[in-house]
């Protein structure tokens, strides 16, 4: 596996995040849970903890857009690139984009907020794609029951290889 | 001179798309790099697990097609 050069991550344990806007396909407070049960996917097993805020920066910025999204990285349409997300830095490090031209879902139907959520957050903590399948850094994406999801071995290993486990 | 072999006839994916995904997904990260689309194919097959031929098959035409992340898969 990989992780991006120079494994940029993140110097402290106590980050940020704002949700910028929302997507029409669930209500608020559904992606205000995804997002939070995403991020507690690598907080349970790092030191890491994550607090949400409302007004000024945060490290970790959320947000829908499709097309050119004012990043340069223009989305593609329905299909294909779902999300993507930037390595740890000031700026735009950190910050997570899903394209608002997929049909985000919490159930299985559609795409899965969560499941995506959590793969991109990966990105954002210095975690760059792994070729193990089923690994949740996996680039390809695949549905399975966010309610039984657990971390796959490989993930959490790179994940801790940069920041160590959670105390105890 | 020996015949060039004729470029595989590319499935319904057309060429510019299989260059797009793979310079979107597996960028050339060096200038000096000049790989063929076949070699470019190669490694995104050694990455997924296919069968390596260089060649847009079944199976490499049918992850090309599924949803993704839009991060590459080699890093920079």
């Amino acid at each position: 596996y990989q992780t991006f050069p120079g494994t940029p991550k993140w110097k402290k344990t106590h980050l940020t995040y704002k949700i910028l806007n929302y997507t029409p396909d669930l209500p608020r407070r559904k992606v205000d849970d995804a997002i939070k049960r995403a991020l507690m996917v690598w907080s349970d097993v790092t030191p890491l903890q994550f607090r949400r805020v409302h007004m000024g920066r945060s490290d970790l910025e959320i947000k829908f857009g499709i097309r050119e999204h004012g990043d340069g990285n223009p989305f593609d349409g329905p299909g294909g690139t779902l999300a993507h997300a930037f390595k740890p830095g000031p700026g735009i490090g950190g910050d997570a984009h899903f394209d608002d031209d997929e049909k985000w879902s919490e159930v299985n139907k559609d795409i899965n907020l969560f499941l995506v959520a959590a793969h991109e957050f990966g990105h954002s903590l210095g975690l760059d794609h792994s070729n193990v399948h089923g690994a949740l850094m996996y680039p390809l994406y695949s549905y399975e029951n966010p309610e039984t999801f657990k971390l796959p071995e490989d993930d959490r290993r790179r994940i801790q290889k940069l920041y160590g486990k959670k105390p105890s | 001179f020996p015949v060039q072999p004729k470029t595989e006839s590319w499935n319904s994916i057309d060429l510019e798309k299989v260059k797009g995904y793979l310079d979107k997904f597996f960028p050339i990260l060096a200038k000096t790099q000049n790989l063929s689309i076949e070699e470019r194919i190669k490694e995104m097959q050694r990455f997924f697990h296919l069968t390596v031929t260089g060649k847009l098959d079944t199976e490499t035409e049918g992850i090309i097609k599924m949803p993704r992340c839009g991060m590459p898969d080699v890093a920079k």
